[in-house]
Protein backbone atom coordinates (compact mmCIF):
# COMPACT_ATOMS: atom_id res chain seq x y z
CA UNK A 1 0.00 0.00 0.00
CA UNK A 2 1.62 3.01 -1.03
CA UNK A 3 -1.99 5.36 0.11
CA UNK A 4 -1.67 8.54 0.88
CA UNK A 5 -4.56 8.84 2.74
CA UNK A 6 -3.98 5.42 5.03
CA UNK A 7 -6.95 5.50 7.92
CA UNK A 8 -7.07 3.27 11.13
CA UNK A 9 -9.75 0.68 10.50
CA UNK A 10 -12.57 0.47 12.51
CA UNK A 11 -11.86 -0.77 16.50
CA UNK A 12 -8.07 0.14 15.90
CA UNK A 13 -6.12 1.92 17.91
CA UNK A 14 -4.90 5.05 15.93
CA UNK A 15 -1.37 6.68 15.65
CA UNK A 16 -0.61 10.16 16.43
CA UNK A 17 1.00 10.28 12.77
CA UNK A 18 1.17 8.00 10.34
CA UNK A 19 4.11 6.85 9.33
CA UNK A 20 5.76 5.76 6.05
CA UNK A 21 8.42 2.61 5.62
CA UNK A 22 11.21 2.92 3.00
CA UNK A 23 13.65 0.58 1.98
CA UNK A 24 17.17 1.44 0.55
CA UNK A 25 19.95 -0.81 -0.45
CA UNK A 26 23.06 0.42 -2.19
CA UNK A 27 25.60 -1.58 -4.23
CA UNK A 28 28.78 -1.11 -3.58
CA UNK A 29 30.26 -0.05 -6.82
CA UNK A 30 27.80 2.96 -7.26
CA UNK A 31 28.78 6.61 -5.49
CA UNK A 32 27.02 7.76 -2.75
CA UNK A 33 25.61 10.90 -4.25
CA UNK A 34 22.28 12.28 -3.16
CA UNK A 35 20.71 11.38 -6.61
CA UNK A 36 21.90 7.92 -6.34
CA UNK A 37 20.15 7.62 -2.88
CA UNK A 38 17.19 9.30 -4.07
CA UNK A 39 16.85 6.71 -6.87
CA UNK A 40 17.76 3.95 -4.97
CA UNK A 41 15.17 4.53 -2.05
CA UNK A 42 11.48 3.46 -2.10
CA UNK A 43 8.42 3.74 -0.24
CA UNK A 44 7.24 0.67 1.15
CA UNK A 45 4.18 0.81 3.32
CA UNK A 46 2.09 3.67 4.89
CA UNK A 47 0.25 2.99 8.32
CA UNK A 48 -2.39 4.63 10.16
CA UNK A 49 -2.98 2.49 13.44
CA UNK A 50 -1.31 0.28 16.02
CA UNK A 51 -2.57 -2.86 14.24
CA UNK A 52 -1.86 -1.73 10.56
CA UNK A 53 1.72 -1.33 11.63
CA UNK A 54 1.64 -4.87 13.15
CA UNK A 55 -0.06 -6.18 9.79
CA UNK A 56 2.80 -4.66 7.96
CA UNK A 57 5.65 -5.28 9.81
CA UNK A 58 5.15 -8.94 10.46
CA UNK A 59 5.92 -9.52 6.95
CA UNK A 60 8.98 -7.40 6.77
CA UNK A 61 12.12 -9.16 6.74
CA UNK A 62 14.18 -8.45 10.26
CA UNK A 63 16.77 -5.36 9.47
CA UNK A 64 19.42 -8.13 11.11
CA UNK A 65 18.71 -10.74 8.28
CA UNK A 66 19.29 -8.19 5.39
CA UNK A 67 22.54 -8.90 4.08
CA UNK A 68 25.31 -5.95 2.36
CA UNK A 69 24.26 -2.58 2.73
CA UNK A 70 20.78 -1.50 3.59
CA UNK A 71 18.75 0.65 5.51
CA UNK A 72 14.64 0.57 6.67
CA UNK A 73 13.57 4.20 7.12
CA UNK A 74 10.68 5.01 9.21
CA UNK A 75 8.88 8.21 8.59
CA UNK A 76 6.21 10.42 9.63
CA UNK A 77 4.00 10.09 6.15
CA UNK A 78 5.14 13.32 4.06
CA UNK A 79 8.89 13.98 5.37
CA UNK A 80 11.50 11.83 3.23
CA UNK A 81 14.08 10.13 4.72
CA UNK A 82 17.18 12.49 3.37
CA UNK A 83 18.30 16.04 4.61
CA UNK A 84 16.66 17.47 1.72
CA UNK A 85 13.64 17.80 2.43
CA UNK A 86 11.90 20.83 4.78
CA UNK A 87 11.52 18.60 7.36
CA UNK A 88 14.89 17.38 7.78
CA UNK A 89 16.71 20.65 6.74
CA UNK A 90 17.36 22.32 9.59
CA UNK A 91 17.56 18.85 11.55
CA UNK A 92 20.34 16.51 12.80
CA UNK A 93 20.12 12.55 14.28
CA UNK A 94 21.26 10.69 16.80
CA UNK A 95 23.38 7.94 16.19
CA UNK A 96 24.05 4.49 17.89
CA UNK A 97 26.55 1.96 16.27
CA UNK A 98 25.46 -1.68 17.64
CA UNK A 99 27.51 -4.57 17.01
CA UNK A 100 26.49 -7.10 14.80
CA UNK A 101 23.47 -9.14 16.07
CA UNK A 102 21.29 -6.28 18.06
CA UNK A 103 19.52 -4.42 15.22
CA UNK A 104 16.49 -5.87 15.08
CA UNK A 105 15.99 -5.91 19.02
CA UNK A 106 16.94 -2.24 18.94
CA UNK A 107 14.75 -1.29 15.85
CA UNK A 108 12.13 -2.45 16.80
CA UNK A 109 12.20 -0.65 20.44
CA UNK A 110 12.96 2.72 18.75
CA UNK A 111 10.31 2.03 16.21
CA UNK A 112 7.71 1.47 19.18
CA UNK A 113 8.96 4.01 20.98
CA UNK A 114 8.23 6.30 18.04
CA UNK A 115 5.26 5.25 17.34
CA UNK A 116 3.92 5.40 21.09
CA UNK A 117 4.96 9.31 21.18
CA UNK A 118 7.40 8.29 23.98
CA UNK A 119 10.13 11.00 23.24
CA UNK A 120 7.67 13.59 24.67
CA UNK A 121 9.29 16.54 22.14
CA UNK A 122 5.78 17.51 20.17
CA UNK A 123 6.71 17.83 16.39
CA UNK A 124 10.30 17.26 16.68
CA UNK A 125 10.80 14.18 15.69
CA UNK A 126 11.04 12.87 12.22
CA UNK A 127 11.66 9.62 11.36
CA UNK A 128 14.07 6.77 12.50
CA UNK A 129 15.98 4.50 10.33
CA UNK A 130 18.28 1.06 10.83
CA UNK A 131 21.93 1.05 8.63
CA UNK A 132 22.83 -2.75 7.99
CA UNK A 133 26.32 -2.65 7.13
CA UNK A 134 29.25 -4.64 7.01
CA UNK A 135 31.59 -4.62 10.52
CA UNK A 136 28.05 -2.98 12.72
CA UNK A 137 24.85 -1.80 12.34
CA UNK A 138 23.56 2.02 12.80
CA UNK A 139 20.45 3.29 14.88
CA UNK A 140 19.15 6.83 14.21
CA UNK A 141 16.58 8.75 14.68
CA UNK A 142 15.85 12.31 13.27
CA UNK A 143 14.33 15.68 14.43
CA UNK A 144 13.73 18.69 12.77
CA UNK A 145 15.44 21.45 14.79
CA UNK A 146 19.35 20.32 15.27
CA UNK A 147 19.83 23.97 17.37
CA UNK A 148 17.53 23.04 20.28
CA UNK A 149 19.45 21.39 23.21
CA UNK A 150 16.75 21.05 25.17
CA UNK A 151 14.81 18.40 22.44
CA UNK A 152 17.69 16.67 21.93
CA UNK A 153 18.85 16.03 24.91
CA UNK A 154 15.13 15.02 25.90
CA UNK A 155 15.52 12.48 23.05
CA UNK A 156 18.77 11.37 23.87
CA UNK A 157 17.27 10.33 27.83
CA UNK A 158 14.48 8.56 26.36
CA UNK A 159 16.87 6.30 23.67
CA UNK A 160 18.62 5.48 26.38
CA UNK A 161 15.43 4.66 28.48
CA UNK A 162 13.81 2.33 25.75
CA UNK A 163 16.29 1.10 24.53
CA UNK A 164 18.41 -0.04 27.66
CA UNK A 165 21.82 0.23 26.37
CA UNK A 166 24.53 -1.21 27.24
CA UNK A 167 26.66 1.07 29.20
CA UNK A 168 29.52 1.62 26.91
CA UNK A 169 27.43 2.65 23.88
CA UNK A 170 28.68 5.56 22.88
CA UNK A 171 25.77 7.62 21.36
CA UNK A 172 26.31 11.00 19.07
CA UNK A 173 24.53 13.52 17.49
CA UNK A 174 25.38 14.93 14.12
CA UNK A 175 23.38 17.77 12.00
CA UNK A 176 22.40 17.06 8.71
CA UNK A 177 24.67 19.95 8.10
CA UNK A 178 27.42 18.12 9.34
CA UNK A 179 26.49 14.95 6.94
CA UNK A 180 26.37 16.98 3.82
CA UNK A 181 29.94 18.29 4.60
CA UNK B 1 -3.57 19.18 22.37
CA UNK B 2 -3.70 15.49 23.41
CA UNK B 3 -1.01 13.13 22.12
CA UNK B 4 -1.96 9.56 21.44
CA UNK B 5 0.36 7.65 23.83
CA UNK B 6 0.93 3.96 24.02
CA UNK B 7 3.79 2.52 26.07
CA UNK B 8 5.56 -1.17 24.60
CA UNK B 9 3.79 -3.39 26.30
CA UNK B 10 0.67 -1.89 25.21
CA UNK B 11 1.53 -2.03 21.29
CA UNK B 12 3.29 -5.54 21.81
CA UNK B 13 -0.57 -6.81 23.65
CA UNK B 14 -1.95 -5.27 20.53
CA UNK B 15 -0.07 -7.64 18.28
CA UNK B 16 -0.59 -10.77 19.60
CA UNK B 17 -4.59 -9.94 19.53
CA UNK B 18 -5.30 -8.39 16.37
CA UNK B 19 -8.69 -8.28 17.23
CA UNK B 20 -9.79 -4.65 18.03
CA UNK B 21 -10.52 -4.50 22.39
Amino acid sequence: NNNINMCPGVGEHPLQYNYTFWYSRRTPSRPASSQSYEQNIRQIGTVASVEQFWRFYSHLVRPGDLSGHSDFHLFKEGIKPMWEDESNRSGGKWIIRLRKGLASRFWENIILAMLGEQFMVGEEICGAVVSIRFQEDILSIWNRTSNDQMTTSRIRDTLRRVLNLPTNTIMEYKTHNDSLR
Amino acid sequence: GTRIIYDRKFLLECRSSPVAK
